[in-house]
């Protein structure tokens, strides 16, 4: 199944 | 101390009432160069980012770093007693315990005054990296909020899809499938039907329609809507406000089969 992107780990580390 | 004046309840009602059920309690940072405000979604979809320029208020002033830590469903219950029109001034001390409102409806001569207790919010300021998006789409707000409400009856997700031709919104559902093709319109009479789009590469990915649709309710903030898209990364949709304030809503894709 699809799954959705975590934002939180994706702003944190970028 | 902070003093801001806005010459309409009207904008800070609207933007409120887009934010207040993806997020709940959050600061209010403000300093000399405006509000701004930052918070994810509890499940970490979702994140909203709004920047109220100094520029948008007359008079503002803030001295120095002021965190204003707000219930949103508090603060809308209290933004409900603003008329659209009033003006709508803000007001707290360096170290609030409250922030005060005060709407005043000058042809009435009417003033009403609230204030709302704050909270000590402990928010982790998230780095949001500048893009170079793969696409950037402008169009007007009212039509995407068409689209998702439209494909939201025949599924939970979308997935957005821009090409040299245009840009393909579609959806597949039990019931059966559906999709809305807009072009490049630029027409010269009517600048807030025009729908641009600026692109890189052809980008498609698939967004929850759920979370979409909520931020369609910005939508009086703005005649247009951008949004802007690359392969694996946070989709951005932007509302812009007059001299470069803005609300915008960043969504993860979905990702994988």
């Amino acid at each position: 199944a699809p799954f959705q992107l975590d934002l939180y780990n994706y702003f944190l580390t970028s | 101390m902070l003093e801001a004046r806005l010459d309409t309840a009207n904008l800070f009602k609207s933007a409120v009432d887009a934010i207040k059920d993806l997020v709940q309690d959050c600061n209010f940072d403000c300093n000399d160069s405006g509000i701004a405000l930052q918070a994810m979604d509890n499940s970490h979809v979702a994140l909203v980012s709004m920047m109220l320029k100094a520029e948008a208020f007359s008079p503002f002033r803030c001295d120095r770093n002021i965190a204003l830590g707000v219930n949103l469903t508090s603060l809308t219950k209290v933004l409900r007693a603003a008329g659209r029109d009033d003006t709508l001034t803000l007001k707290a001390e360096d170290a609030p315990d409250v922030l005060n409102l005060v709407f005043e409806a000058t042809a009435q001569d009417r003033i009403s005054e609230y204030d709302l207790k704050l909270m000590d919010i402990d928010q982790e300021h998230l780095g949001i990296p500048d893009t170079e998006y793969a696409a950037t789409i402008s169009m007007p707000s009212a039509e995407f909020k068409r689209i998702t409400t439209d494909l939201m009856a025949m599924s939970e997700s979308v997935t957005i899809e821009a090409t040299k031709d245009g840009v393909k919104f579609s959806s597949t559902g039990d019931i059966g499938n559906g999709s809305i093709t807009l072009r490049q319109h630029t027409p010269v009479d009517k600048p807030n039907e025009t729908v641009e789009i600026e692109l890189s590469e052809p980008v498609a990915l698939t967004f929850s329609l759920k979370y979409l649709t909520n931020f369609c309710k910005a939508q009086p903030l703005s005649n247009q809507v951008k949004l802007c898209l690359s392969a694996e990364v946070p989709l951005m949709v932007e509302y812009g406000l007059e001299g470069g304030s803005y609300l915008r809503f960043y969504l993860a894709p979905k990702i994988g089969d």
